[in-house]
């Protein structure tokens, strides 16, 4: 139902948000437990965009197309600094790519709004 | 099965003439199985500009068509998206400095040369002009004022008293015209460089009562434009195909997804229209 | 119901849109109809808010309270460069007061974000 | 029946300082009946700012709590909130140019010189300092390094060698403290001004191995900051008392709201806190 896609889309915009905390979280502290639950959070979000896909009409189909792949792009972004960091690499020697994350991470909620618009639009 | 998605950038979200370049892209695509997902600034700068065109790369489209505001802000996050794999074409205002793949829109020098020539038809070898840009600092505005300004230097004795901007914005367009024409009390005609500026400056001639004294000439036929022209309030308008810059990226970009080799320089016409040809 | 009030929510969204839209029409080309329209969408979104007040919860009651008192000072706003235009002042003696009903617009649109949000937050 | 709402605006939304301030805040809106609404800019800049004064204004709330990027572009709204029967006091960082009813806060100026002091009893009367501060054009932070400044230069020949801004956030201040570290070979101590400069410089002092020999002077007591001070990686900091200045305002306004006359300027004090009296 509606108000099924509306919910789950919600917790989805709640897992992104707790992903991104961590993530900082991980690079401001190197705290380990913050990064096991980053890449718990992102497994979470993956799995309700595929049950979003397959339950949603074309139009929404196409906004969840978007999202699917900020998502991964966000992750690709947020990785590469992880293991920059890991490697004991100093912030300046990736700061923007930290940067990048995070706008990335704003796209992200730009399409999970676009999306809500969508679903509303009955 | 989902299309392929082009993102289509316009200078400013709400200006009308990029519904005529939106128009042409969405036929395009309906004709070689294409969605369009039409983006824009709410306020013409290239930061705006920048962020749009990341927010389609981090989305991974197929491919993206984009207006230049500030050419140099543009090349590295350009390249990042061709060094990708993206076709990204640059319309109506260029980035010939960064790897786009091509550019289909006005030759805006020329276009500007070409607005000299009907001013100097219209009011003649000697007289002072006032000039309305639809922003100071973007590629497209610059290139008409300074064919114009060059063309005018080289081949009359008429001067330009002032140069304003209205950001491409209809309301700070008449503002723009009604402080030109207060600042500089001998101004013959107003130059008007982009779709908007023509109108606004038309109803602040008016509402200054000096229909018939300031001659207006202006960019594009929006049918508010051609209406003033009707009334003779604007003189004449330097009109672009902006349907034919949709239309053209959109099969550009599709040739491309389908293997062809395209690149270049894909210039449109431009005609000017005055009473005597509306 | 929630949907209902989602979708009275949203209406109150597009009537805010139309009001505006109608308002700068205005104040470009003096089009006496759309003066009308403008009028008649702000009592149609003010009944709105009224219904919306009597059926909500003291959570969403607050951001109801300010979303009234946001669309009451947007009016205020817009009829002030509306009376001016009337007057046959030029757009310079009041155009800061259009780019302050611009924004407040935005404020609105704002509050009814932040509404919908609380209504999803069940 | 809906309680008096009470906007409180920050320096930057997220900074952990302010969450004190917020809970001071809400623990007297509770004692009083009102309610609070916590806003603050993603970036510290004054037009962020301004908006968030504007948007309470227009939503007519019965009283504003606000901080003050850079006063000028300040001075225009307080006065027409205040003008209109709302509250609005500044908290933190003042705006005594304008009509704000009262500014409950650290003297800042004073601050400065309390951290100037400190300095001195530091590292004595000779030696070069690094200031990283909280945003280069806000009010409190350039009061704070103006304080410092003129202290040192009457009671010492320390020097200050450079000063890099983290614009109030964490990563940021590792980074100006890294780049002041690199730029500047011989730096005996760090100054830092915002609650975020000093866990922000330990953490660069410690990565390029240099605790123990660039001291670190800071503000406020974050939990992180008490850590690295435990720790002997920050030296001492300059406390204030954000929950109270919360608490405070609040009290005045609902004094306002209930008819009493309230104005002027409430300091709250500082406290110096080092390892010896952590
Ligand atoms: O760039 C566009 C320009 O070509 C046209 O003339 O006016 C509107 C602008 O957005
Ligand atoms: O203004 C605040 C300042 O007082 C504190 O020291 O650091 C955080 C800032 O936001």
């Amino acid at each position: 139902s509606m108000l099924n896609k509306l919910s789950i889309l919600k917790s989805v915009k709640m897992e992104l948000d707790e992903s991104l905390y961590n993530y900082e979280k991980y690079i401001r502290e190197n705290d380990y437990k913050s990064i096991e639950i980053y890449n718990s959070k992102y497994e979470d979000l993956m799995k309700k965009i595929n049950f979003l896909q397959a339950n949603s009409d074309i139009e929404s189909r196409y906004v969840l197309r978007d999202l699917k792949n900020c998502i991964e792009s966000y992750k690709k972004s947020a990785d590469y600094s992880i293991k920059l960091n890991d490697e004991k690499a100093s912030i300046d020697v990736y700061y923007i790519n930290y940067v990048e994350t995070k706008e990335i991470y704003e796209f992200c909620s730009s399409f999970i709004a676009k999306l809500n618009d969508s679903y509303l639009n009955y | 099965k989902l299309k392929p998605k082009i993102v289509l950038i316009s200078h400013v979200y709400t200006n009308p003439y990029w519904q005529y370049v939106k128009m042409g892209a969405e036929k395009a695509a309906k004709e070689r199985g294409a969605i369009i997902s039409y983006e824009g600034p709410n306020v013409a700068n290239a930061e705006e500009g920048v962020k749009l065109i990341n927010m389609a790369y981090a989305s991974k489209v197929s491919g993206i068509i984009t207006y230049v505001q500030e050419e140099e802000k543009y090349i590295k996050v350009i390249n990042k998206v061709v060094d990708a794999g993206i076709p990204l074409l640059t319309v109506d205002s260029d980035a010939e400095k960064s790897k786009r793949i091509a550019y289909i829109g006005t030759n805006n020098v020329q276009a500007g040369v070409e607005a000299a020539k009907e001013m100097i038809k219209r009011i003649g070898h000697n007289g002072n002009v006032g000039i309305i840009m639809g922003g100071k600092s973007v590629k497209n505005q610059i290139e008409r004022v300074n064919g114009f300004k060059e063309y005018i230097e080289k081949n009359s004795n008429i001067n330009v008293s002032d140069i304003e901007s209205s950001d491409s914005y209809l309301i700070e367009a008449e503002l723009a015209a009604k402080k030109i024409l207060t600042n500089n009390l001998k101004i013959d005609a107003l130059l008007c460089t982009s779709a908007l500026d023509g109108p606004g400056a038309a109803k602040a001639v008016m509402n200054m009562g000096l229909s018939g004294k300031v001659k207006i000439i202006s960019f594009d036929d929006l049918p508010e434009t051609l209406e003033y022209i009707e009334k003779g309030i604007i003189t004449s308008t330097v009109v672009q195909r902006p349907y034919n810059m949709g239309y053209n990226s959109v099969n550009i970009i599709m040739n491309i997804i389908e293997g062809k080799k395209e690149e270049g320089i894909y210039y449109t016409d431009v005609v000017i229209v005055g009473k005597e040809n509306v």
